[in-house]
């Protein structure tokens, strides 16, 4: 995972931050990737389980989504809500063109987003978020004809 | 005797060998005594040995649903007593209760319960 | 994508967050 992190990471991804046809505002591949290569790392405040459950019921107290939280481990959320990087703007699908997996290195643990297959450029980059299933359902808008209607 | 709970604690906190301290240092958390009361008029106290610049502590009567991710009083199950201004907290609403306490003070706290279970 | 979000850190790491001792409290004295 080193090897191919450090190889990739040095190797960013262009990526450009633009209107999208999902949602808002999407993140779209300014150069060709090819499958199974790093796009970009989804990086943010990390807190613990029940920081990130106070922090949600404030942010939709004030009207904030809280779709910026990412769980990397048990003991462990990735908050993107104030601070991070571009990749808190990929939009979910249910037929993405990338995915997040969480990487272990020099013991710090990561979320990546991978290509799961060739990503040519202007092409929005998305993953599936895999909320967990709520009784609130959030309406998917990926409009991938396999799309499962919500995001949770 | 009245020792902190090996098997009752936020898994973060570290116990010392005589089971009398607790370490952590990843957010405030919880742990429990080894003994608990169910019925009558119980009071334990406790003598302040150590408590460093910057360190708080949150003291008092827990039940067995309190979050040990939290400090004491954060939700309904838990009453409790802050070193710092004295405060005393419940379901995270803190109301003034006392000046501060630290190292060299002891402290008592009691609670009365039913006689019947 | 700054004027986005105008109060929002760019972080190049993950970073720690250090929790205040009030970090759950609701009312404080």
């Amino acid at each position: 995972d080193l090897l191919k992190f450090n190889q990739l990471k040095f190797r960013k991804k262009q990526l450009k931050f633009a209107k999208s046809g999902i949602h808002d505002w999407g993140l779209f591949a300014q150069e060709p990737i090819a499958a199974d290569e790093m796009v970009i790392e989804y990086v943010g405040q990390m807190i613990r389980p029940i920081v990130a459950d106070v922090r949600e019921a404030q942010y939709e107290a004030t009207g904030i989504g809280s779709s910026y939280l990412f769980r990397i481990d048990f003991d462990t959320i990735i908050d993107a809500t104030k601070c991070g990087n571009l990749a808190r703007f990929i939009n979910h699908s249910c037929n993405p063109n990338c995915y997040a997996k969480i990487i272990t290195i020099e013991s710090q643990k990561k979320i990546v987003i991978y290509s799961k297959q060739p990503i040519g450029v202007d092409e929005e980059i998305t993953y599936d978020y895999k909320f967990p299933l709520e009784d609130e359902k959030i309406a998917c808008l990926c409009g991938a004809p396999q799309c499962r209607g919500f995001l949770n | 005797g009245v020792l902190l709970a090996l098997h009752d604690r936020a898994p973060q906190l570290r116990v010392a060998e005589d089971r009398l301290a607790a370490t952590g240092d990843r957010g405030y958390c919880m742990l429990r005594a080894t003994h608990g009361v169910q019925r009558g008029a119980w009071y334990w106290e406790a003598s302040v040995e150590e408590l460093p610049e910057g360190a708080a502590a949150r003291l008092g009567w827990g039940r067995r649903y309190a979050n040990l991710q939290a400090p004491l009083g954060y939700d309904k199950f838990g009453y409790s007593w802050r070193s710092r201004k004295g405060t005393r907290f419940h379901e995270s609403r803190g109301k003034h209760y006392s000046a501060g306490y630290g190292e060299g003070d002891t402290l008592g706290f009691l609670i009365v319960l039913p006689a019947a279970a | 994508w700054s004027a986005f979000a105008p109060d929002f850190k760019e972080l190049d790491e993950n970073v720690e967050y250090e929790e205040r001792e009030s970090e759950f409290d609701v009312e404080d004295e």
